[in-house]
């Protein structure tokens, strides 16, 4: 049985779609079958993995508000084991249009429930905030993942994301559990990473994973090509530490 | 009759909050009479500035949810000249709330209208979404400035902005106009950064700053101190970089 993990957090630029898009691709390289849900309206997964989000006309939009099947609406990537449930423009339209739907903090949990047996991962990339795009997403999910940048104002927002997965837990997700917590954009030398990493330690103990995800330019230029790291340089510091994170990941069992 | 900037890109951690924080306290430090408004439910403009959020028991979710008057919330800074209308977690509530209140998106321009002849500038800090929060702020502006980081994901996100602005032009504000796009997080000696930099300029033209905000490290750690950086460090490039757009904005008149 598949595990579903919402890659989430409301601060902006912390690495979610990066640790969506390469984390995926490890596991899959490790021989795992995974699928990507991207559920940011921004659809940068659906591109970092290099599907050209133009020529579609269907997206997991369809399956939240019109109620498509999941399994017509899966593409296959480069990587053999990932496929990927893709996001256009049109996603845009479903944090309003989600507001008037009956049960509409479990569309996205009825719609992967199927999904459970063929897949061994589920990542769901979410967007820079906590409105029905995410509360789906943590519905879903049966554990959360949280990227937190190595800077100061990634620690305040951290406050706002656990009060509200207290609330999901409360109300439409008893059964979801913190996956684990990523220090992203890592740099050794600044006081200030150090800093964010003894506070984010102190506060999640053995939650927080030993890998560190190092600031590595090759992480940035990837998505340009519509790359994972594994596939546009094997050799960086950023897809060493990917998989350095998948092998914690298939740990945690 | 002041002028109301709508800092807004949806975005994440594209540099919103430390544009709003550093632009404004150095139109304050020329003399001129600033007012931040803090639309993110994260209040990362509030801290950057020195507030001690957690002790503040109003903020602007008072002004848009409870008619609270904004005179009333308006705190001060260390820089004369520029004051603030913070916000605290409770702001978070407001996306939710504001769907079933009248005039929902005239809410954050009602209340702002009566602030422009006490200043010369209000900016609005805007969250990482095209929610609510960011439609009053972009109903309620004069203009609007785009941050967008010198990275792939960022010029993606652009498609899907410059929609939403449309639309509120054809709704809500026809008068909106673009004040300018900024360049940020900027390192010369990357080719990313370059090739970002010419499809901006291909696009906006005149309209893009010839101010770029290089990557500086000085600007990450001034928010942990809550201080603007030109009081924590103003020999830096970051300093430099954000007194030249002051300039740029001023001369756009
Ligand atoms: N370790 C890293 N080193 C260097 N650049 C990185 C690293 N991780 C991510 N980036 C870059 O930083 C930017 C932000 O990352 P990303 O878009 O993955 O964050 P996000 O949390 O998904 O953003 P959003 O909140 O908009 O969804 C991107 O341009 C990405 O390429
Ligand atoms: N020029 C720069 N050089 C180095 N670090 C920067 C620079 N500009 C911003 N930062 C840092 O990058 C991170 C993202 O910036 P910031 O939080 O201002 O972006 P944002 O667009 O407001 O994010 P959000 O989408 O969450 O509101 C912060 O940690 C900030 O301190
Ligand atoms: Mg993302
Ligand atoms: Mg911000």
């Amino acid at each position: 049985m598949g595990r579903i993990i919402a890659v989430t957090n409301q601060k902006g630029g912390v690495a979610k779609t990066t640790t969506t898009v390469n984390l995926s691709a490890c596991l899959a390289s490790m021989g795992k079958k995974v699928l990507i849900v991207d559920s940011d309206p921004q659809g940068n997964a659906t591109s970092g993995i290099g599907i050209q989000k133009y020529e579609l006309t269907e997206c997991y939009y369809d399956v939240l508000i019109n109620d498509e099947s999941v399994d017509a609406l899966i593409l296959p990537t480069l990587i053999p084991g990932l496929e990927i449930l893709p996001a256009t423009l049109q996603l845009a339209g479903a944090e309003v249009e989600l507001v008037g739907k009956k049960e509409r903090e479990y569309l996205a949990k009825k719609a992967l429930l199927s999904q459970k047996d063929r897949y061994d991962y589920i990542l769901m990339d979410c967007p820079p905030s906590l409105g029905l795009l995410t509360i789906n997403a943590l519905t879903a999910a049966d554990s959360y993942l949280i990227p937190v940048q190595a800077e100061y104002y990634a620690l305040e927002g951290l406050t706002l994301l656990l009060k509200t997965i207290d609330s999901i837990k409360r109300s439409s997700n008893p059964g979801l559990r913190l996956e684990g917590v990523l220090l992203t954009m890592y740099d050794r030398r600044t006081n200030l990473s150090n800093q964010v990493e003894d506070e984010v330690r102190a506060y999640f103990k053995d939650k927080l994973y030993q890998t560190l995800i190092p600031k590595n330019i090759k992480l940035a230029e990837a998505p340009s090509f519509g790359l994972p790291i594994c596939l546009y340089d094997k050799t960086s510091t950023g897809c060493e530490a990917y998989d350095s994170l998948a092998k914690e990941v298939l740990n945690h069992g």
